[in-house]
């Protein structure tokens, strides 16, 4: 499903270089629940962003369902993230002057799925936010906006939803309610990887991929975590 | 210090009018720490927003030291703001063109303090972010935009701290380095008004209002919670 070898990404700024992430190597296959964790800083986004074909690494390989991402064209990289990949960023990435449902509805147009418009409500009515579709993100609360993202993330059915702390901005209670909708997807079949800080999100993971400064610290089953 | 009388906000959104919060009353006294939690889109953010003197209620009274907030110019709301209050927006409102060590040091340019480069350089230091004082927000993690915004809240030793979601994107680690800058600004006899809906930060405060909906569901003295 996803394996990366010596995967490595490294930003200049300047005269300085950043190393974000080195030499990450796993393989994580279809209907896995993972989740990864580490110190603020310690590569996480990096990664996500590296696994969602958002950007390109530094050095190192990425093979998504045997296609070795690098040798994909722009389009083609498109292609995939609309079509296999649901992508929760920890900034949400809203449009701004579009509304919920319109933020929503996005991924189904860009794929010509039709009926676009009832399959978006009715992921809007999984967050709980059947009543604030028409508002604008600006219009709506952080965590309103959080859980406009992840609807938007599993409108299409993706085979793997990637989320960057999608419950850093959300209550307990509806924390629960979305770690609920991806257990169930993961139950249906659907790759879950999801970057949290909070223990009882990660709990519902069945594997930890912890990172420090950059690189893989530990990479273990959940049981006795 | 903090006086608010059936303070009540409502948002016009084309014809319907969404009722963001509705008769908030209550007191605080200088040196308290209280804790705000509550549902997503219960009022927390809207709730900070006017005790900040960002925003304006659409009926009601808030007295902050004594003085009438809505009686103040635009002028006066901004001085009192730049003198008096420290605020951690939950999306953090960093200036995208400045470096971090820029956009801590902008309160002090607006408040003409001398040696703001070193003062704002220790408050870098302080949230764990000497090494990233170049690097501009979009250079930054989640996390470390974060700390940007906590070190530029607390770098004009402000009398009131309001923290909207200050730990949402921390790791725990991270949040309890936080939360003891925090408690040490308390114990030194800075106001805290923090949002979150982590219970391990919320137990460092000594009294937590509960919204719910726009209104004040509980508002109670931490023992026993
Ligand atoms: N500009 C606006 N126009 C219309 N409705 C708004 C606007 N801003 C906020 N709201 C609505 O007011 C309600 C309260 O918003 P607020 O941001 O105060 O909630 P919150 O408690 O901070 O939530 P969260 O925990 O998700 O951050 C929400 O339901 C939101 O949709
Ligand atoms: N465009 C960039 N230019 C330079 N450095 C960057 C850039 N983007 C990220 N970094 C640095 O790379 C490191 C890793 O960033 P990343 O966003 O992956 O961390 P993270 O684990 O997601 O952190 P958080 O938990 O705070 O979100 C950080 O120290 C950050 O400062
Ligand atoms: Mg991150
Ligand atoms: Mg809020």
């Amino acid at each position: 499903m996803i394996e990366v070898k010596e995967l490595s990404k490294t930003y200049q700024l300047g005269k300085v270089d950043v190393h974000a992430m080195i030499d990450v190597s796993f393989r994580i296959d279809a209907g896995e629940f993972v989740a990864v964790m580490g110190p603020s800083g310690s590569g996480k986004s990096t990664l996500m962003n590296l696994l969602g074909c958002l950007d390109l690494p530094s050095s190192g390989s990425y093979l998504l369902e045997s296609l070795d991402i690098r040798t994909l064209s722009p389009n083609q990289q498109a292609d995939v993230r609309n079509k296999r990949i649901g992508f929760v960023f920890q900034n949400f990435n809203l449009l701004p002057r579009a509304s919920a449902l319109e933020n929503v509805e996005l991924p189904l147009l860009y794929g010509r799925v039709s009926n676009s418009h009832t399959i978006a409500r009715e992921a809007l009515e999984r967050v709980g936010l059947a009543e604030r579709a028409m508002h604008r993100p600006n219009e709506l609360s952080g965590g309103e906006r959080q859980r406009v993202a992840i609807a938007r993330a599993i409108v299409n059915n993706p085979a793997i939803v990637l989320a960057d702390e999608p419950t850093g901005n959300l209550d307990t209670r509806t924390g629960i309610e979305i770690i609920k909708i991806f257990s169930r997807l993961n139950a249906e079949g659907t790759t879950i990887i999801i970057v949290t800080h909070e223990r009882d999100v990660a709990s519902k993971a069945r594997r930890i991929i912890q990172m420090k400064d950059g690189r893989i610290h530990q990479d273990m089953l959940a049981e006795g975590i």
